[in-house]
């Protein structure tokens, strides 16, 4: 296992898209044709008919990703647009998350541990990346890198 | 790149919870004590002081998730459990996700082409991955197939 971390991300989040198929595509489609790549991409379950769909973008693509994200809101009639560019991404790579549900649990004990809020969370079956404040980073990969030698 | 399929499993999500350090620890803890594996993890941004906590599991697991999710729920104040057994969990593996915003463009604009609707969305720097519903996922991985050859 190994813990990577960025911190030239910034997080990125369009609130409350219809929930109905087309908005994704169209949202990524006006995403790319800027050229602006996503690099962790997370939608969770809806509230109502609504959801939140968020990203992170590499710092240089903030704006035009905020730009893009706010045509997409009137065209789209969402609720708004989030951004947090102080933010920092973990990840415990090699991890084998899906089959030994120890990992999820001390990853995030040892975030609470130090007191670390946990803004997103992805996992696939090999890797677990949190999105933290970018104030608590460097704390939380240090303690991450001694409970994941 | 490869398009990957499973429906043997189910959704669950822990609606409402504080967005507190330790919060994620102690549910995934209670899901470790049980030999609960998630195999995908999702949260977003928080709504007010509040998140969702949402996670994939192999079908036989469902009914100790939301065992443990119902006890959580009560110990931390949380809204509620939702949960579905009707899904099905389609990944482009080996897509370079980070590096090319055609990859989400295109799977999610194929599955709209579809009128597939996106439940869940899970992305890393090489995978992308979309819980669409169990009556909608043959359809899906045969147009992903189509189209990511
Ligand atoms: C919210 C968004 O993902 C929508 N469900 C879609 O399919 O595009
Ligand atoms: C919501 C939950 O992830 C919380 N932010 C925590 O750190 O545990």
């Amino acid at each position: 296992m190994k813990v990577v971390s960025d911190s030239e991300v910034a997080k990125v989040a369009v609130l409350g898209v219809p929930d109905t198929p087309g908005i994704a595509a169209s949202l990524f489609s006006a995403l790319a044709d800027r050229g602006v790549a996503a690099e962790m991409i997370v939608q969770s379950v809806m509230r109502g008919q609504v959801n939140d769909i968020a990203f992170l973008v590499c710092k240089e693509h903030l704006g035009e990703a905020i730009d893009v994200c706010r045509r997409a809101v009137r065209q789209m009639g969402a609720q708004g647009v989030a951004f947090d560019a102080e933010i920092g991404k973990i990840t415990l790579e090699g991890a084998d998350v899906a089959g030994d549900p120890g990992i999820p649990a001390r990853m995030f004990s040892v975030l609470a541990g130090e007191s670390v809020n946990i803004d997103m969370i992805s996992s696939t079956e090999m890797n677990i990346t949190c999105v933290v404040s970018l104030i608590d980073s460097v704390r939380a990969v240090k303690a991450l890198e001694r409970a994941f030698p």
